[in-house]
């Protein structure tokens, strides 16, 4: 199976930390930059950090890049194709007005690629690169969703699976988590943002039914992410962060939602996430093509 | 005395916290807002919280704002006049395109008044409402500043006393706090910005001089803000804040800057700061303005 991950939200947010996370593999060094064997990539990135920190100030922003990293991954005995759409540069100028447009070209001409690929004669071997779900990056400041976020999630819930997290959410109290998870979604509802939801079949027991409405109550999930290893007061070794006043796990159900993260993209809902992007997202972007 | 402080950051970053934390005092109260007595100069703000929930989204976002909070405070036995000069909607909207400049025509109001006041004839009950030091609240993304940042320190450290601060520094291990504060550092210097630095006199103890040594390196101050109570695992009431895996304590040296920006701005250096502004900053400027 394949797996195209759009990832998105301003820089220092943790999202290469989280996906090396959610993968348990190494996909992004701890400078955020591809490693070694996939160093190539992003090159230009780990170039623009230093030039910054040297290049005389007020000289033009780069604008938002793609980048793009692809891997194999095994989880739960089944092996899957990884690719994981990034775009440094979102949200971090002085001026980030359309900072998205390069963002939603990029969604769009995959679907484009597809089409194109449908039209083939040999069909029959047509690689899937339509993007099966987005992950956004949410600030945690605690109080609301910023202008640049809304619109964001205007401009892509209607093309893609759009999955909201809230990052860095140990900085949150769990009140404080609470209360800006119903600030995002009343914000979200008034502007018409459509979340993926895991669809409800009439056969499902109720077990199933229950964990999947909990699972959308739990959005947007609030993560934390870590690839070190570090050691608990009670001498256990877990993936988290170590600070003077406590450890962080990161696979600590009551510490964030990682674990529901996870299970939903990798564990319960992958199928839906395919399925839903070529029956329903990508059936909406050929009519509109269609149509214009 | 008057202590004015101007305090500058995006939204969410902790400010209004840090403010009542540093004074032990309510004078906003949980959403940022002034406190009962003060809430009328803040009511506008609080109005376009709610607003921005149920507006239509993409409506011209509202520029930067100037207000302004005083209150009596003591510390130690002195009596302050404490004037709080907030800018909300700093760095709030998608263009952030000179949001600074509102922020540096307050400076130089406080300025202006001050020169007219010095032609008055009844110069000896001037009241002094220059800008005594800047608190500029950094995203506490562990990478680098912003191109906002730099622009914004950029145009007021020649202006006023700045004092930039890592807000939320609980999110940032003790390493990626290090490495932070060393990137900053580099950044500023690249820009050649000046932060204000306790004076060293000739006739200084050893003490006074190794303290006022630590302080600068200590620089930026990497802060926690908390006026609620919680208990530590060890049974103490303690300002800080509660988190599963463990309680902050804002009181502590081994957890935070915090009390080390309390004594520069209150305990320390405030008679240096007021100095600093009266004989040099706004000598500066008296020159700069006979000159144009
Ligand atoms: N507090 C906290 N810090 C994190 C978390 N995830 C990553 N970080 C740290 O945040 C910094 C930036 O992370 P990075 O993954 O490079 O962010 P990116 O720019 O969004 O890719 C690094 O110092 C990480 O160690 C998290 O969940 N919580
Ligand atoms: N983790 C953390 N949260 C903080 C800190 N200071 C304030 N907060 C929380 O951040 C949120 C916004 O704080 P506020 O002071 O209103 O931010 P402002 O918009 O900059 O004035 C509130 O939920 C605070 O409880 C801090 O030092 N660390």
């Amino acid at each position: 199976f394949s797996l195209n991950l759009l990832c998105v939200g301003q820089g220092g947010l943790g999202k290469s930390t989280l996906i090396n996370t959610l993968f348990n593999k190494q996909l992004y060094d701890l400078e955020g930059k591809p490693t070694e064997d996939l160093a190539a990539l992003k090159l230009e990135d780990s170039e623009n950090l230093s030039e910054s920190l040297e290049r005389p100030q007020g000289e033009e922003q780069p604008s938002v890049k793609i980048e793009t990293i692809s891997t194999d991954i095994e989880e739960n005995g089944v092996k899957l194709a990884l690719t994981v759409v990034d775009a440094p540069g979102f949200g971090d100028a002085i001026d980030n007005t359309d900072s998205w447009v390069p963002i939603v070209r990029e969604i769009d001409s995959r679907f484009d690629q597809y089409l194109d690929a449908e039209n083939r004669i040999d069909r029959d071997v047509i690689q899937d690169h339509r993007i099966h779900a987005c992950l956004y990056f949410i600030e945690p400041t605690g109080h609301c969703l910023a202008p640049l976020d809304l619109e964001f999630c205007k401009a892509v819930h209607q093309k893609c699976n759009l999955i909201p997290v809230i990052a860095k959410s140990d900085i949150l109290t769990d009140e404080e988590i609470e209360q800006f998870k119903h600030t995002i979604k009343t914000q979200l509802d008034n502007a018409g943002v459509e979340l993926f939801e895991p669809p409800q079949y009439s056969l499902d027991d109720k077990d199933t039914v229950a964990r999947c409405a909990a699972l959308c109550t739990r959005m947007p999930f609030a993560v934390v992410g870590s690839t070190s290893e570090v050691s608990t007061p009670d001498g256990r070794r877990v993936r988290g962060r170590s600070y003077p006043w406590g450890v962080i796990e990161v696979d600590n159900e009551s510490h964030s939602d990682f674990v529901h993260l996870r299970d939903l993209l990798i564990r319960l809902y992958l199928m839906e996430l395919r399925e839903k992007t070529e029956n329903v997202l990508f059936e909406r972007y050929r009519s509109e093509k269609l149509m214009s």
